[in-house]
């Protein structure tokens, strides 16, 4: 299953 | 104060377009050397970042200020430029407006209300990808246009020196290929195979700004964000977006 993913993952 | 003169009404408005595709409001932020603005979209998905130097005005004069507005708004606005119109956006402050003024056949003129959006703080964040691939927007936008007949997302891959834009939906699916010596590359600096997968909707919207002729700029890497960046009346617009991934 996909997932879309925010970009706060990104904003280490 | 806030002054800013524009040659061209109709460019600086697909600017607005862009942000507004993706953004309800923005607070541009404005000092003597130009203006910017950054901004998420409100699912966190998507990242817009605008730069316009004072040296894309045809005269600009400006100290510090935060310019908060509804791109809605804003957008139904520059929808009434003339195609031979000059933009004047200019502060009032004393009203709190904006006023967006089309000069051309006559002088027309809007105030704009200011909304209190903060600034954001936000910067770009610093990633390093393995993949810059610099292609006309026009092949591209085509590539994005192939791939929403199968699905409402897309794979962008780098596989092998070719740039890929992929497809797949429950019956059907959809290719481009894009060779490093096809006229639609202008460079790739490829440093590895790399796939990531998007939705679709996201990129078209990021990319409707982009005439068929531009050059986007786009950095692509593994299950990480896809930057894009052009160049539109003399703005640098910047778009991120986060990826789909297999969970």
């Amino acid at each position: 299953k996909a997932k879309q993913l925010t970009l706060d993952a990104f904003f280490k | 104060m806030f002054r800013a003169v524009i040659s061209e009404a109709k460019e600086f408005k697909k600017v607005i377009d862009a942000a507004s595709n993706l953004l309800d409001e923005i607070c541009f932020e404005v000092n003597e050397e130009g203006i910017k603005a950054r901004a998420m979209d409100p699912s966190h998905v998507a990242l817009v970042s605008i730069d316009i130097p004072k040296e894309a005005f045809e005269e600009y004069e400006a100290d510090v200020h935060d310019i908060g507005v509804d791109l809605e708004a804003f957008k139904k606005i520059m929808n009434r430029a003339k195609a031979k119109d000059k933009l004047i956006l200019e502060l009032d402050e004393e009203k709190n407006k904006l006023n967006v003024i089309f000069k051309g056949a006559a002088t027309r003129k809007f105030a704009l209300a200011l909304y209190d959006v903060s600034s954001s703080n936000l910067q770009v964040p610093d990633i390093e990808y393995p993949n810059e691939i610099l292609i006309k927007a026009g092949p591209f936008v085509d590539a994005l246009k192939d791939a929403d007949l199968v699905n409402d997302h897309v794979t962008l891959k780098v596989e092998d020196g070719k740039f890929i834009v992929y497809a797949k939906g429950d019956l059907n699916e959809s290719e481009t290929i894009f060779e490093e010596d096809s006229e639609s590359i202008i460079s790739m600096n490829i440093g590895e195979n790399a796939k990531s997968t998007f939705n679709l909707e996201y990129l078209r919207d990021m990319t409707k700004a982009a005439s068929s002729s531009d050059i986007l700029k786009i950095y692509l890497g593994t299950d990480m964000p896809v930057k894009i960046e052009y160049d539109v009346a003399g703005a640098n617009l910047t778009f991120l977006l986060a990826p789909r991934i297999e969970s």
